[in-house]
């Protein structure tokens, strides 16, 4: 599979808000 | 911030200033533990220091100008063992114990209640007792954490432009990371014969995190597999990620 395919949640994380956004 | 604008002096400030904030476990299980309680507090800890920890990544300088692609790879493949030194750092004024979360110290005989978790705590008591003896400080600390990220992975070679450029700044990255630990020791007051060796002392001690970290995926990995206990979100992600590339 590929990085962004696996990485849902890591790839969010990475490209959107610090993480009190997403919490 | 790009790494090349700044000194050693101000790239151990950014690390300062990008630590994440102490993850409470907030819902303490009674004790005595059974396995399952156990793993359920540990992964549910792990969960939530993982986001932290790639809003901490973000914030060191340089980190955010790499590719996706080498920010993903470098995450996944370094997670644990930036989990494993940041608890090795709050445990290093506690012999014998392990301080996941300021709510979840635990005794190293408790680990006897998950099968196969106690040859983990003792390599994590035994770095940490080493780390101690060594004085180590809160800025070399910073430093190494930073290293083990930066560190992680050998990237496969891509002709892509865009691929290349980023292992490029990686690599600079890694060198301005290396000349902030090395500044850090020289103000430490320690003669100067004495700095290369300290240097070599703590560079020799990530192999041992590394290699806690390989025991800690795979224990982590046999207990999701015998159903002990349930992995979800961001913690599922990431260990799926080893288990892909082990296959």
């Amino acid at each position: 599979s590929s990085l962004t395919e696996r990485h849902k949640i890591l790839h969010r994380l990475l490209q959107e808000g610090s993480p009190s956004d997403i919490s | 911030v790009l790494p090349a604008s700044l000194g050693p002096e101000q790239f151990v400030l950014c690390l300062i200033e990008a630590e994440p904030p102490n993850v409470l476990l907030m819902s303490r299980p009674s004790k005595p533990f059974t396995e399952a309680s156990m793993m359920m507090s540990l992964t549910k800890l792990a969960d939530k220091e993982l986001v932290h920890m790639i809003g901490w990544a973000k914030k060191i300088p340089g980190f955010v100008e790499l590719s996706l692609y080498d920010q993903v790879r470098l995450l996944e493949s370094c997670w644990l063992e930036v989990l494993m030194m940041g608890l090795m750092w709050r445990s290093i004024d506690y012999p014998g114990k392990l301080i996941f979360a300021p709510d979840l110290a635990l005794d190293r005989d408790e680990g006897k209640c998950v099968e196969g978790i106690l040859e983990i705590f003792d390599m994590l008591l035994a770095t940490t007792s080493r780390f101690r003896e060594l004085k180590l400080q809160h800025r070399e600390y910073l430093c190494l954490k930073a290293m083990i990220l930066l560190n992680s992975s050998m990237f496969p070679f891509f002709n892509a432009v865009e691929e290349s450029d980023s292992s490029r700044k990686l690599h600079h990255l890694l060198n301005t990371v290396t000349d902030g630990l090395i500044w850090v020791i020289s103000k430490s007051g320690i003669p100067f014969r004495q700095q290369s060796t300290r240097l070599a002392n703590l560079l020799m001690l990530l192999s041992h995190v590394r290699h806690a970290s390989y025991k800690g995926m795979e224990h982590l990995l046999s207990m999701k597999c015998k159903n002990v206990v349930p992995v979800y979100d961001l913690l599922l992600e990431m260990l799926n990620a080893h288990t892909l590339r082990e296959q």
